[in-house]
């Protein structure tokens, strides 16, 4: 219920962009928000007059019962795997699990915060439940090698850190750069294929081709 | 622009968008 969805996003940080338009919604108002988007703002660009507008409308209006549970659906889960990691992460306090408890916590920050659900676009949000079922299983294998973890994170951090300080820079301007949302994504895929490659990644990765696909982007 | 679409939406069918609110309510 939405009761429960509430009480799963309440301890969602603040967005790490500044100024985020969605940053003190409702969870209800979110939903319904992109359940819109969804139904009838597809091709939000594309109107422009009042006859595109009915046009969008009148293309919409069967889908909305469908796209609501689409939308309903991927929002629990997501929520539900959300509140779960969260739990485990903050019960995790031995101190030479610190680095990897903390980087998971910045994962876990950066995917899920207040406004998440308009401000990541669709065919991201679609992604997450395999994000966040890699951060599980993550949290699981830690206790067994934890030595492997801090290993995969150095790796990470070949490509991550230099991402990392540019897109919070921009975030603290307020700006979203295209390019480094395209290297983020790129980034949770390698983090599947580092700690969790049971989960299957959605595009072939690695230091290398993130490396490649950043100095072609012009970063 | 978007932003201005929703609001748009929400004004043109609220009928619909009541229903929607409801069923999130609805366990």
């Amino acid at each position: 219920t939405l009761k429960m969805l509430r009480l799963q996003y309440a301890k969602a940080p603040s967005p790490p962009l500044k100024n985020a338009p969605a940053a003190h919604r409702d969870l209800e108002d979110e939903l319904i928000a992109l359940v819109i988007d969804r139904a009838f703002l597809d091709e939000a660009d594309e109107i422009r007059d009042e006859m595109a507008f009915d046009a969008a409308l009148r293309a919409g209006r069967p889908r909305l019962h469908a796209v609501s549970q689409e939308v309903h659906e991927l929002v629990s889960n997501i929520l539900g795997q959300y509140q779960a990691i969260r739990k485990r992460l903050s019960g995790l306090t031995q101190i030479n699990w610190l680095a990897s408890t903390q980087d998971m916590q910045g994962q876990l920050d950066r995917l899920v915060f207040r406004g998440f659900l308009q401000a990541v676009p669709w065919e991201r949000l679609r992604h997450y439940p395999r994000y966040l079922r890699a951060l599980a299983l993550r949290l699981e294998k830690l206790p067994l090698d934890p030595g492997r973890d801090q290993r995969w994170i150095r790796e990470l951090q070949q490509v991550q850190e230099a991402w990392r300080e540019r897109w919070q820079v921009a975030c603290e301007k307020g700006v979203v750069d295209e390019r480094l949302e395209e290297i983020r994504w790129l980034i949770e895929e390698l983090r599947i294929s580092l700690f969790a490659q049971e989960v299957k990644t959605a595009v072939p990765v690695s230091v290398k081709r993130i490396r490649k696909r950043w100095n072609e982007l012009g970063l | 622009h978007r932003a201005g679409l929703r609001r748009l939406v929400l004004l043109a069918m609220p009928a619909e968008i009541r229903e929607l609110r409801r069923r999130l309510q609805q366990p």
